[in-house]
């Protein structure tokens, strides 16, 4: 529901895709800036990357250990609120083998999310872009090697979060009333077709989530470009595109990357 | 660039591209002995009404074929499914071909046939692309058995744009209802279908996601996985 929430959130007010929402809450906590997050792209090219948030910052991983923190910037974003009814209604017959079904299906799905006023917080570009000169990347780190073996990971820089200032509420309601007379159904309170194996029954449940203020619902970040000697640069164009600079091209796949050539869709254009 | 009637028409050949080309892909489904190509369609069939499983599935897919950090153990994975999810994540790896020692997909996974290995990622990462709600719907196209309909459909409509409703092949959808359950699936993948009087017209919506090509691997994978179904 959060994840819901914080994605229905980035559909308003960040059509372009610069932002990423937080779709754990758990991930939330941890989100500062400056911290390491993962970006894997997709095998196949209708796959969006995905983005692993992780406990390290970016001194951390730096050879020498004097990196000082973010200047932070601080601003007024946005006051969100948002509502989201969907309703379907319908009935269908069909046959499934010798059972002959009739089922009606009539739900609502009523999403609110209020997340009030939001406050955006960046790191300073130009500031973090001149204490990181001459500065290199520790490659020994379990981190790095692990990501250098991996040609399908960028390591991102967290600059930019999207944070809320009060308490706030997000509720899902649903109602679903249903009539059948055979075997057919949906399974999950997500579809609002439903039916069960016999007669009819109404379905109710409202699940609401207190979040506390100062919890970030998204997150910006920016590639990097690691070099062979641990040099590396931010991506701050759009175009350019992090990851590691490779000596010899060793594939950590497991299996046979023939087996992946075989399929047509993998050189489609994106 | 512009988003004039000559996008649309690429995109509709996109579609139709893929609709060709990925029923090709699928073709290690249809080889399957049929107990197991059935044994498959069952936990597919979960899989479609369980977002947290397909989510569990693609995340050890993730990890067997490109690893991730931390390297996650298979426990950890399953750590928050409940018992009978967990049966379900098994038996699929099991189907597919693929083991996994030691609990940890990204070092100790053995993969016994990579080729149907590789082709049931190929479905389950397009259903885990789909928007919201839209796996569900498709589950519930299975159950109504109109996913080969589906599947015919999406490939005269690729071709003309327009589909005649009294083709035998789209019978299915002459019901008002059924259709409607087919408009909302199309409608979250940038399709919008239309009935007319006598056949069905389907626009690809200005600036669509990649959707439409989704939509059309996901129903030519479970086209594939349900022969004989």
């Amino acid at each position: 529901m959060f994840a819901k929430a914080t994605r229905n959130f980035l559909k308003e007010v960040d059509a372009g895709g610069d932002l990423i929402a937080v779709s754990k809450l758990n991930d939330a906590e941890g989100l500062q800036l400056l911290s390491l997050v993962t970006k894997r792209k997709g095998y196949w090219f209708w796959q969006k990357p995905k983005y692993q948030p992780l406990s390290l910052t970016l001194g951390d991983v730096l050879s020498d250990a004097d990196f000082p923190g973010p200047v932070v910037v601080e601003s007024d974003f946005v006051k969100y609120e948002g509502k989201y009814e969907n309703h379907l209604r319908g009935s269908v017959e069909t046959a499934l083998g010798k059972i002959q079904l009739n089922a009606q299906g009539r739900g609502v799905v009523e999403r609110q999310s209020s997340f009030g006023t939001l406050r955006k917080q960046e790191a300073d570009l130009q500031q973090l872009i001149r204490n990181s000169v001459d500065r290199k990347l520790k490659l020994s780190h379990s981190l790095l090697q692990y990501l250098l073996a991996k040609r399908s990971e960028v390591l991102c820089v967290l600059t930019q979060r999207i944070m809320t200032t009060q308490k706030c509420v997000i509720s899902e309601h649903i109602q679903v009333e249903e009539t059948c007379g055979g075997a057919l159904g949906t399974h999950t309170k997500t579809v609002q077709v439903s039916a069960s194996e016999d007669g009819n029954f109404v379905k109710d449940s409202n699940v609401v989530l207190e979040i506390p203020a100062a919890t970030t619902i998204a997150y910006g970040v920016i590639e990097l470009y690691v070099k062979l000697d641990g040099q590396f640069e931010f991506c701050l164009l759009h175009g350019k595109h992090g990851g590691f600079e490779h000596e010899s091209h060793k594939d950590p796949v497991h299996l046979d990357p023939v087996v992946f050539q075989d399929f047509v869709f993998t050189d489609a254009p994106d | 660039g512009s988003h004039g009637a000559s996008l649309l028409d690429e995109l509709l050949s996109t579609v139709h591209q893929a609709t060709q080309q990925s029923e090709k892909n699928f073709h290690p489904f249809e080889v399957l002995p049929e107990d197991r190509r059935s044994a498959l369609w069952g936990v597919m069939h979960s899989l479609l009404f369980d977002k947290e499983l397909l989510a569990a599935l693609e995340q050890v897919y993730d990890s067997v074929v490109g690893g991730v950090w931390p390297p996650l153990g298979l426990q950890s994975v399953v750590a928050g499914l409940k018992p009978l999810q967990q049966q379900e994540l098994e038996a699929f790896l099991s189907l597919v071909g693929c083991r996994i020692q030691g609990g940890n997909p990204s070092t100790g996974s053995e993969v016994i046939d990579p080729q149907l290995f590789v082709t049931a990622h190929f479905l389950v990462s397009a259903l885990a692309e789909m928007p919201e709600d839209a796996a569900a719907l498709l589950g519930t196209c299975c159950e109504l058995q109109t996913v080969p309909v589906l599947c015919y459909l999406l490939h005269t409509l690729s071709d003309k744009g327009v589909s005649d409703l009294g083709d035998p092949a789209l019978a299915a959808l002459v019901d008002a209802d059924r259709f409607a359950v087919v408009q909302r699936l199309f409608a979250l993948a940038d399709i919008d279908l239309r009935r007319l009087q006598s056949s069905v017209r389907g626009v690809i919506l200005k600036d669509p996601h990649i959707f439409p090509v989704v939509l059309s691997i996901s129903l030519s994978g479970l086209c594939a996985l349900s022969r004989g179904q």
